[in-house]
């Protein structure tokens, strides 16, 4: 599921607030 | 102290809320009712003043010399309007791939979300986004119109209906949503906890492990049925009203995927952000 979410996946281990 | 750790988790919630969301509903109702100390939103209501304000659009500041700007387009051709409406729906889609980042964030300060299964995260913001993104509209909405560009713009209803098929179709749903989820008259502090309850629903498709979820969610309903009663003492029955909207939520994202699906099958130059592709592949 990660491997077809990869935006959402970084976002979700991104430690800063996301950029998009 | 039990009671007391639930009024710690709205606090907590609150405060992650006015950190990753820009526009909250007590600024939009002051901005919407004329009681702020800025100026008055940029009103958009034809393709004329959307073509005036466009350059606006997205921006968090409208350089106050510029509102007023004469622009000398007596009749705007088909053609370009049909590119004035394609690229309107391109800063629409930035700025949702924008707050589905916000609300990414938001979700990431629920506590115990990040220990989760890092699938199940995935599976939760995917179904969740744009439910709270629908929810997150209605505040800068009433029956005329919608704010946009983070408060910045004023677009009238009745100009998104004028727009070509299935534009003019896209916002009525929300509008109508939004006309009924107004008079619950939430408030942030209520819209944070009901945000991080529809983010932890159990129940969505391809959960691995539900029971973390299902306790987590427990806790923050535990909270928001305390916060509404001590918030709204005199509404009745507001937390079985806040509960029952997500089953009209759920109708609207899938007919709001439906409706992508078409213009991606009408519109030739049309290009998804990327994110929001990703979010709405295989939704419903």
């Amino acid at each position: 599921l990660t491997e077809r979410h990869k935006i959402l996946h970084r976002l979700l281990q991104d430690s800063s607030p996301a950029d998009g | 102290p039990e009671a007391a750790d639930l009024r710690a988790l709205a606090k907590h919630l609150y405060e992650s809320y006015l950190k990753n969301f820009p526009l909250t509903k007590a600024k939009a109702r002051a901005i919407l009712s004329g009681k702020t100390s800025d100026n008055a939103p940029f009103v958009v209501h034809d393709m004329k003043s959307l073509l005036e304000g466009e350059q606006f659009i997205n921006c968090r500041q409208i350089p106050r010399q510029d509102h007023h700007r004469h622009l000398n387009v007596s009749s705007v051709q088909s053609d370009l309007q049909r590119e004035v409406e394609l690229r309107f729906f391109h800063s629409c889609q930035s700025r949702s791939a924008e707050a589905v980042s916000e609300v990414t964030e938001f979700a990431k300060s629920i506590p115990g979300f990040l220990n989760l299964d890092l699938n199940d995260q995935v599976t939760l913001l995917k179904y969740a986004v744009i439910e709270v993104l629908i929810i997150m509209m209605a505040p800068l909405m009433n029956k005329d119109g919608t704010l946009i560009s983070y408060g910045q713009i004023f677009m009238t209803r009745e100009f998104l209906k004028s727009l070509r098929k299935p534009f003019s179709d896209m916002m009525e749903p929300k509008f109508e949503f939004s006309v009924k989820f107004n008079m619950l008259e939430l408030d942030d502090t209520d819209m944070a906890l009901f945000f991080a309850v529809i983010i932890l629903s159990g129940d969505r498709p391809g959960l691995l492990n539900v029971k973390p979820i299902e306790d987590l969610q427990e806790n923050v309903l535990h909270s928001l049925e305390l916060h509404l009663k001590m918030n709204h003492p005199d509404s009745l029955h507001l937390f079985a009203k806040v509960l029952q909207k997500m089953t009209d939520l759920r109708q609207i994202v899938s007919d709001h995927v439906h409706f992508i699906q078409l213009l991606k099958e009408s519109e030739i130059n049309m290009c998804l952000h990327p994110l929001l592709q990703e979010i709405m592949k295989d939704l419903y």
